[in-house]
């Protein structure tokens, strides 16, 4: 479908994305860790896409079989290729 | 208004009162926390209650300032009297 094709071309051309809802715990948690970590994800908040962020929610679990938010994804090579996987990795963590 | 009278009795009547959402993983962990402390709260679902929800959430912000979930109530005279207040205590905790 259309918005399959445009879910996967989201995922595939940013090396951090985040779907997630602006009034939710979990994703704000999720948002504030990247930032921790000098990462910038593409965030995509749902709840303030009306009817098409319901549709995304649904896109995303056929996708991934995931129907929660956050939904993250994480392309470790894009990342990787511009040198910033480093903070992600657990050493660089435990700091 | 009835709806506030209606909260301050809720709240008035039982020991712990938990105001959460069936979705959300805060309103979760929080119904979890007092299940393992073998407090069985009065749990109010406001998504499950549409319309009447959404007012019983405004009533509550007007009356605690609180417009978020979960929104926690806990009478600790009522749990004392019935020897409930023990596992809240943070030396229980600690253990
Ligand atoms: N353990 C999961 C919990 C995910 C979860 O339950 N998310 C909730 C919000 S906190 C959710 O998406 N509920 C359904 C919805 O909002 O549509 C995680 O850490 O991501
Ligand atoms: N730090 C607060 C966070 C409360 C909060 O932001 N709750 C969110 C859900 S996780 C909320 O109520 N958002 C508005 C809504 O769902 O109406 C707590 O621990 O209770
Ligand atoms: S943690 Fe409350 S809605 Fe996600």
């Amino acid at each position: 479908s259309r918005m399959e094709e445009s879910v996967k071309k989201t995922i595939g051309d940013n090396s951090v994305v985040v779907y997630s809802k602006t009034w939710c715990s979990y994703s704000s948690e999720v948002k504030s860790l990247f930032k921790k970590l000098g990462v910038d994800p593409l965030v995509i908040e749902l709840d303030q896409l009306g009817a098409q962020g319901r549709q995304l929610q649904k896109t995303l679990e056929r996708l991934t079989g995931q129907r929660t938010v956050p939904n993250v994804f994480i392309d470790t090579l894009k990342l990787h290729r511009r040198g910033e996987l480093q903070p992600l990795l657990p050493e660089a963590q435990a700091k």
